[in-house]
């Protein structure tokens, strides 16, 4: 409303400028949260090493543009507007659970802001390994499911791998991660066997750029129509 | 569309920033530094309904004298937004993952009158 005058749409007067700021300023932060689906700002995050970020970043970049050239067009590029359902990416870095010499559990947790809302479209875990030795080295990847009956874990599935030179592995967890959605507990939990003489599976520095960690790709669920007869 | 100016009265886009480090938000929003919360505000008289903007054309013009001649039997329309695009947001949720989202529509580019 012009100054000194009345809004003619809900008879508030105008408010002076300090509050007007005050009030919009207000509407920004409610309007970013309800469309973020969180009903409080979180609170303030453990953000990773730089390192761990950026190459998780990058590892990102060229999944996606892999995929994106092997199947053009079969895989709805997240960052495309106009797609008119909100999508997301998820990065979840490892935290280490239990673990023996050459056994490890890792366990990525998710929110259920974005676990009660969204549908999943793709899920990846991300391992790297360290010069494993001369050879084929056999690595067993385990994700774990609670066990309903007790408070032990039981394996959803198991992947036998054959390392055979350093880097990066990528291994789809996308059921593990769609069956996690439905469930109280959003933490997903995996558990790496290496062969005795390598030590530890996982990088001795949590701040080590090599620290696993997974993707989530996730779409915002339809919303229900109601058809009119 | 038009963009505001201190002295103008009919619809135009106000624009209006938000420094997330102004409001304390910056340790969990990453990208970008703040949000354009632009608005679209000023009268919206008869002879200028439907008109995003300037007129543009001779049956525009027209169509506004028919308007203009009748509005003592009509009521103003709206100013609202005309274009819009998404937000995108890189920030960390409670579980400190870092997520990345583009809000649809949360940003307006232009306004124009209903």
């Amino acid at each position: 409303a012009a100054k000194g005058a009345w809004c003619p749409a809900c008879g508030v007067a105008a408010l002076a400028p300090g509050s007007q700021r005050d009030a919009l300023l207000a509407l920004a932060k409610q309007s970013i949260l309800a469309k973020l689906r969180l009903p409080a700002r979180p609170s303030v995050p453990h953000p990773p090493s730089r390192g761990a970020l950026l190459t998780a970043l990058r590892r990102m970049r060229a999944q996606r543009s892999d995929t994106a050239a092997a199947t053009p067009g079969m895989l709805r590029d997240p960052a495309q507007p106009g797609m008119g359902l909100q999508q997301y990416e998820i990065l979840s870095f490892a935290e280490s659970g239990s673990s023996a010499s050459h056994r490890v559990h890792l366990h990525f947790r998710f929110s259920q802001e974005v676990a009660g809302s969204t549908e999943i479209l793709q899920a990846t875990l991300y391992l790297f390994w360290a010069a494993p030795g001369p050879g084929a080295q056999p690595v067993t990847v385990r994700l774990l499911q609670p066990d309903p009956a007790g408070a032990n874990m039981t394996v959803a599935s198991e992947t036998r791998l054959e390392v055979q030179r350093s880097g990066w592995t990528t291994l789809d967890v996308g059921a593990a991660v769609r069956s996690l959605f439905g469930q109280e507990t959003l933490r997903l939990t995996v558990e790496l066997e290496v062969p005795e003489d390598w030590g530890s599976p996982l990088p001795t520095d949590h701040s080590d750029s090599h620290w696993p960690f997974v993707v989530v790709q996730a779409q915002a669920r339809t919303p229900h129509r109601v058809h009119r007869r | 569309g038009v963009d505001c100016s201190a002295d103008s009265r009919m619809c135009c886009r106000q624009e209006f920033f938000v420094d997330f480090k102004e409001i304390g938000w910056e340790d969990w929003i990453i990208q970008p530094e703040g949000y354009h919360m632009n608005y679209c505000a000023g009268l919206c008289p008869l002879h200028m309904a439907g008109v995003p903007g300037l007129a543009a054309s001779f049956h525009t013009a027209v169509l506004n004298r028919i308007k203009a001649a009748s509005a003592a039997a009509a009521v103003d329309s709206c100013c609202v937004p005309t274009q819009r695009r998404p937000l995108s947001l890189l920030y960390y949720d409670r579980d400190s993952n870092i997520v990345k989202t583009d809000i649809p529509d949360m940003i307006v580019d232009s306004c124009g009158c209903t």
